[in-house]
């Protein structure tokens, strides 16, 4: 899952 | 979640629902730049692409969906609406953005933070949103005199970003390796432009006069 730790954000 | 990231998101909504009112409303996009809206719509469209294979929350989804819906609609309003379109001042409007896509396409596929399609799309998104407002800009200059709701809409959509960072700072600071130098470094720029909008705005403001920016 580190894809999404850092596009987590609009 | 943050205080800075919820506002920054919920002016980012006005902006796009004052537009959206506008257009709507009046049945006007007079000042409004059909340029910015397709940058603005290319780059939900490639920011959102995980927006089916990555769930985030029920409000990330809800918000890609208002942003991707709304950007494409007033696209939709300006081209073909038949009142809407006959206010589009296409011959103000002559902002080349296609050569503002094609260096920041050049320059997320150098400038990544991993080489997937996804990333680079993503990437892509963040060059592209920084300069997605300078269309607007121009036409704003051309145009001598700016309406209220057009005046807010550039004045909300440029004030997200700038608390975008300070939610990028606030999360620097509580979350562990939290850095992003690709995002922080666009958002910074994106919002730098807006620098003398903002000057004008609030002069405008302040002296209670209408709005109007330098030639």
């Amino acid at each position: 899952r580190d894809y999404d730790d850092y596009h987590d954000e609009l | 979640m943050n205080i800075f990231r919820l506002a920054g998101d919920m002016t980012h909504l006005a902006s796009v629902l004052v537009l959206l009112l506008k257009i709507h409303t009046i049945k006007s996009c007079a000042g409004v730049s059909l340029k910015t809206q397709e940058l603005y719509a290319l780059v939900f469209a490639t920011r959102y692409l995980d927006i089916v294979t990555d769930f985030i929350s029920v409000y990330n989804t809800v918000m890609k969906l208002i942003f991707l819906g709304s950007s494409f609609s007033i696209v939709w309003y300006i081209r073909h609406h038949r009142v809407v379109r006959r206010s589009y001042d296409k011959d103000q409007d002559t902002f080349r953005h296609y050569l503002l896509m094609i260096p920041c396409m050049l320059l997320a596929l150098f400038v990544h933070e991993k080489f997937t399609f996804k990333e680079v799309m993503w990437t892509f998104s963040l060059y592209l949103e920084a300069v997605a407002i300078l269309p607007q800009l121009v036409l704003l200059q051309r145009t001598r005199n700016i309406d209220n709701l057009t005046g807010q809409y550039v004045f909300l959509l440029g004030a997200y970003r700038g608390l975008y960072i300070f939610n990028w700072i606030y999360r620097y600071f509580t979350e562990p390796h939290f850095v992003h130098w690709i995002t922080w470094i666009a958002g910074v720029v994106q919002t730098l432009l807006y620098a003398d909008f903002f000057y004008y705005y609030f002069e405008s403001w302040k002296n209670n006069v209408r709005l109007q920016l330098p030639a």
